[in-house]
């Protein structure tokens, strides 16, 4: 089953 | 200090109304590129970024960056109190704690103030880099909206797909299977009413449906909206708000384990 994935993953804090 | 007039405040309530049950709380900041919001949603899921640029106000005036923290759901409180044709200023003296939203009915009869307090919001902003997306769809908002509302009530995840066939939105759930193929199409009466597809290859991505509805709720803001898509990335779903600027939002996909 697909899993859902947080945003942090693809986009590092600025 | 900080002055901002804009004679379409309904366009205000509508961003609201658009954000308000993804995000809590955000900081609003002023700067000279425009009044601009980003906040992540409580599950970090899904970001939602906002920018109005200061040439879609009557007046836009900020003599410093400022950033102002709000509860959406107290904000969306007060924008319901204005008309839908009413001119809304929002006011901010330097150092305060609060702010304020003026409603102006269009014929100038009746004049309304609403001072709201402000709250501080330790808020990381996230870099989005450019990227060169695998596909770019452009399609009649009120469609995709419709699609995603149609296919929640059979399952809970939406396979977005776009191939040379077209764009393919799929879900299964215990009562069955749904697929709805979206083909390009120009040979419209309106610009808003076609359907555009941009494929450099072929792309397959599963999105949360319940995050996909809370942001078809911007759906009033544009007559068309624009799908970014790229194999194992962020999809980016964009309402431009004419002449003025954008909400944009950065949903993480499902991945297969």
């Amino acid at each position: 089953l697909a899993q859902q994935v947080q945003l942090l993953i693809f986009y590092g804090g600025v | 200090m900080l002055e901002l007039r804009l004679v379409q405040g309904g366009l205000l309530k509508k961003v609201l109304e658009s954000i308000k049950d993804l995000v809590n709380d955000a900081n609003f900041d002023c700067s000279a590129t425009g009044f601009s919001l980003q906040a992540m949603d409580s599950s970090q899921v899904a970001v939602v970024a906002l920018l109005l640029r200061p040439e879609g106000f009557e007046r836009y005036w900020c003599d410093r960056n400022i950033s102002m923290g709000m509860n959406l759901n107290n904000m969306a409180k007060m924008l319901k109190c204005a008309g839908n044709d009413d001119i809304i200023t929002l006011k901010a003296e330097d150092g305060s704690d609060t702010v304020t939203f003026m409603f102006e009915s269009p014929t100038q009869d009746k004049i309304a103030d609403f001072e709201m307090k402000l709250m501080d919001i330790n808020s990381e902003r996230l870099g989005f880099p450019e990227a060169d997306y695998h596909a770019i769809v452009r399609m009649p908002s009120s469609e995709f909206a419709r699609i995603c509302k149609d296919l929640s009530s059979i399952g809970n995840t939406v396979v977005i797909s776009v191939t040379k066939e077209g764009v393919r939105f799929s879900t299964r759930g215990d009562i069955g299977t749904a697929n709805v193929v979206c083909r390009q199409n120009t040979a419209v009466d309106k610009p808003e009413e076609a359907t555009i597809i941009e494929m450099n290859e072929p792309v397959s991505l599963t999105f949360g449906l319940r995050y996909m509805n809370s942001l078809t709720k911007a759906t009033p803001l544009s007559n068309t909206v624009t799908l970014s898509l790229s194999s194992g990335l962020p999809a980016v779903v964009e309402y431009r708000i004419a002449e003025m600027g954008y909400i944009r939002f950065y949903l993480a996909p499902k991945i297969e384990e």
